[in-house]
């Protein structure tokens, strides 16, 4: 099933610190929900992949393949939220950050 | 990494984090606050605890702290210090708010006078004052020092020193002799909540939180290993051929070329120099090309 071109759509994906060796200082979250996006915007885009109207003329471009080497428009985070990290500084202080933009709230061609 | 097309279940890891640590108990509790209303950004988007470090300066007991942690990227909005004053000997110190009855402690004020102690001479540059009204005893003190942690900050200052101007009454740790240090517990602390301009900018958690890539050569192996170890177990169950050098060789220098340009910049001239000059695209012989061509 993973073979056949699926919409552009919002995929689960979790991150754990430890499996990108930050654990040592990040104390919370051990873990959260990052999400990604993923999948075709191919022609013609459905309402459901969210497209602009950018990506719907570059679609239909691409279709109409009169200009060489246009590709199909990206599949990428539409809305994103923010995420509170507490972490050991160098010095071993303990800082609280409130990172934009960690994971994805809707997807978008 | 868990990717998958499966929903978001529901389990989430929670913190309880219930420490006798007063700068860990409240850094927790201000987490927990933070990723309720992420938002919010009243509070700005940073907060950062300095522990105290009991020192000398102009000859009387103060206690340092060093904020040189605080980049300028970083508008402190409010900076408050918590310290313990004088722990009634009779009961055992808990850390909670001690309920006030007409026959408990009287409020005493306190005067607190900052300095910058970081010139090397024996008097600190003064940073400010500031008097805490009302003062109770055995409980942790709130003290507004937003006004000084600005100044040394402005003023490029990375050490603080506040010495507690309580006249015969002394903060926990002052009235100890030189040799005996407060204990963790009871050192006073600083919070410094700040908005950080730079935290729009891209890759901003990288910059802070990405200390020296995923597999640093010649350091750390140890923890190289821990994090590699799972993955080592897997392929052993699958009866696959372990790439984890040809990994950690990739991903090393994927965070090398990012997050560190130069330092990888001049180890590689040194190394290609070493082993003579290598040319950027392969090549093959004229037999190999007609083959892959045929082919």
């Amino acid at each position: 099933q993973w073979s056949e071109p699926r919409v552009c759509s919002r995929r689960y994906l979790r991150v754990d610190f430890a499996d990108i060796g930050w654990s040592e200082w990040v104390l919370a979250p051990k873990s959260f929900d990052a999400y990604y996006c993923a999948g075709t915007c191919g022609f013609p885009i459905p309402k459901v992949a969210r497209p602009s109207n950018h990506a719907t003329i570059q679609s239909i471009v691409r279709a109409v393949g009169i200009v060489p080497g246009i590709p199909e428009p990206c599949c990428v985070p539409d809305k994103t939220s923010p995420l509170s990290v507490l972490f050991l500084d160098p010095d071993r202080n303990m800082v609280l950050k409130v990172y934009p933009g960690m994971a994805v709230e809707t997807c978008a061609c | 990494l868990h990717g998958g097309d499966a929903p978001p279940d529901a389990e989430r890891r929670v913190f309880t984090h219930e420490s006798p640590d007063p700068v860990h108990a409240s850094m927790f509790r201000l987490y927990e606050r933070y990723s309720k209303e992420p938002q919010s950004r009243r509070s700005g988007n940073t907060v950062r605890s300095f522990r105290a470090v009991p020192g000398v300066l102009n000859g009387k007991d103060v206690f340092q702290f060093n904020l040189s942690t605080v980049p300028n990227s970083e508008v402190i909005l409010l900076a408050s210090l918590h310290f313990l004053h004088q722990r009634p000997r009779q009961r055992p110190w808990r850390f909670r708010r001690p309920r006030h009855s007409p026959g408990g402690p009287h409020p005493v004020p306190v005067r607190l006078l900052f300095y910058g102690s970081s010139q090397g001479s024996a008097f600190g540059k003064p940073l400010g004052n500031a008097t805490v009204a009302s003062f109770t005893k055995g409980s942790w003190q709130t003290a507004d020092v937003t006004a000084a942690a600005r100044h040394a900050q402005d003023i490029k200052e990375p050490l603080m020193a506040v010495e507690v101007d309580v006249g015969s009454m002394a903060v926990q740790g002052q009235q100890r002799s030189a040799q005996e240090r407060p204990p963790l517990t009871e050192l006073p602390y600083i919070l410094v909540y700040a908005d950080d301009t730079a935290i729009d900018e891209p890759n901003s958690v990288a910059t802070t939180l990405q200390r020296y890539g995923p597999s640093p050569a010649g350091e750390g192996m140890a923890n190289s290993a821990s994090r590699i170890r799972r993955e080592l177990h897997l392929q052993a169950h699958a009866n696959h051929i372990p790439e984890v050098h040809f990994s950690n060789l990739k991903s090393q220098e994927l965070w090398q070329n990012t997050y560190f340009p130069d330092k990888t910049k001049t180890g590689r001239k040194q190394l290609s120099g070493e082993g003579g000059a290598k040319p950027q695209v392969l090549s093959f012989d004229e037999r190999t090309m007609k083959k892959a061509r045929r082919r």
